[in-house]
């Protein structure tokens, strides 16, 4: 069978995680123009910075990898300065 | 490593700690020994000390708490069980110290253990931000592992100097303060590029160089310029250091680690299953304790072993030394003398290290081809 794109299998509970943990640890940075994005979507940039961050693969999409590493126990201090 | 904005640092050197309250996880004996050993990590490798304090005069005060916890503006609650372990505060806002009170708090690796997490947020206490080094202990994602082994990282050590500067101990008289601390004093100030500096063991690794002295290893790749130093803990972190030899069988991508009368093999940083094993079950008599250099020749598919004034051949293919070996090194090298420090095969050419000197020798017409300073591939 075809495997299914890694994005495709992404729950909405793994979602409001991605979102929680990117709003936590790499909040916007001061300066920098507010996008709002949709409630269903990722901020691509602070996903890529938390990808670099962590040394996994940039995408900018939420792979398997990445949901690993925000389910993983950490600091609550953020990654970037907010 | 990274400090906060501004860098906020705190403006005195002694300073005072409060256990605001205590996790019912644990014995308070056993917090309280948590706490003060994540201190000294710090207080180690800086002018820095730190005293339980009482009252509300302590400087940093620590807590443990669930959900929301504090009324301290910008602090955010816990999440409950894992995920977020705790946070501090940088000093220019009270390097205050939280704990998620619905971690299972212990002592060992098998829940959260607060020695880890401490020792992390009082880094950030200090001024520490986030480090992207996995292995640093300022990464910001909490790694169970065996809190013996929990160590700075030379970032660690190199972030908080950054801003306290080294112990006091270190600028005096280079002594050891003991500690079993990474920031070996007399090791912090080996410079990579005195002229009289010695190597424990150089080896390749990867289409790497790697040079080992005491506690440090230094990492040339042939893809960057600058050298990377790094504590050999930090890779292996069973060794810590005073490794006497090393070599890499490229073909299995294979190192092995020599220290005193064993030896280690290691694919990458994962030292493989079975080892250590002893140096005399290679076939090196009983009566060697150490090897002092080792280099594999990838064109004969032989490892040269050298021992005080001796060396030996053994076949990487059959597993045996061969028999006409042991064989006296200043006889064998000419021009070298009766030592070797350390050895490696570098593009087909063979480097057999010797207190601050490097010998290129030419293995076919057994002559040296070429003396350099042992440091020369650092561009000093």
């Amino acid at each position: 069978l075809p495997i299914l794109p890694q994005t495709e299998e992404v729950t909405a509970e793994d979602m409001q995680l991605a979102q929680k943990y990117l709003n936590s640890y790499y909040p916007e940075q001061e300066g920098t123009p507010v996008i709002r994005t949709r409630q269903d979507k990722i901020d691509a940039n602070k996903l890529r910075q938390m990808q670099e961050f962590f040394g996994l693969k940039v995408t900018g999409k939420l792979d398997a990898s990445t949901l690993e590493e925000m389910k993983a126990p950490r600091c609550g201090v953020p990654d970037i300065a907010g | 490593f990274k400090t906060f904005p501004l860098s906020p640092k705190w403006p005195k050197k002694d300073l005072t700690y409060r256990l605001q309250n205590y996790t019912p996880d644990m014995p308070r004996a056993d917090i309280e020994e948590a706490i003060r050993r994540a201190w000294t990590m710090w207080s180690d490798v800086t002018p820095l000390t730190f005293t339980e304090g009482s009252g509300d005069s302590a400087d940093i005060l620590i807590l443990f708490g669930a959900g929301v916890h504090s009324m301290i503006p910008f602090d955010p609650p816990f999440d409950g069980p894992n995920g977020e372990v705790g946070h501090a505060f940088s000093p220019a806002h009270g390097g205050y110290v939280h704990l998620d009170e619905d971690e299972d708090w212990t002592k060992d690796a098998k829940g959260t253990n607060l020695f880890h997490v401490a020792a992390h947020e009082f880094g950030h206490s200090l001024g520490l931000d986030h480090s992207k080094i996995p292995e640093a202990l300022m990464f910001p994602k909490y790694i169970r592992s065996d809190p013996a082994k929990v160590r700075l990282h030379q970032d660690d050590v190199e972030g908080i100097q950054s801003l306290y500067g080294p112990s006091e101990e270190a600028n005096g008289d280079g002594q050891s303060s003991g500690s079993e601390s990474p920031t070996n004093l007399t090791e912090q100030v080996v410079d990579l590029c005195n002229p009289h500096i010695s190597f424990d063991a150089v080896t390749s690794l990867r289409g790497e160089t790697l040079f080992f002295k005491e506690r440090f290893m230094w990492r040339k790749s042939p893809a960057q310029s600058n050298i990377e130093k790094d504590f050999i803990s930090a890779f292996w972190p069973t060794l810590d250091g005073g490794i006497d030899a090393a070599y890499e069988v490229e073909n299995k991508d294979t190192l092995f680690i020599f220290k005193g009368e064993q030896y280690w093999a290691t694919k990458g940083n994962i030292i493989q299953p079975g080892y250590p094993k002893s140096i005399h079950a290679l076939g090196i008599p009983h009566i060697v304790k150490k090897i002092d250099a080792a280099v594999y020749d990838k064109n004969t598919k032989k490892t040269l072993f050298f021992s005080s004034d001796k060396y030996w051949r053994y076949d990487e293919t059959r597993n045996y030394i061969e028999r006409r070996y042991p064989g006296k090194i200043a006889a064998d090298f000419p021009g070298i003398g009766s030592t070797v420090d350390a050895a490696l095969q570098h593009n087909g050419h063979l480097y057999l290290f010797s207190g601050s000197k490097q010998y290129e020798f030419d293995s076919k017409r057994r002559r040296v081809i070429n003396v350099k300073k042992s440091n020369s591939w650092f561009g000093c």
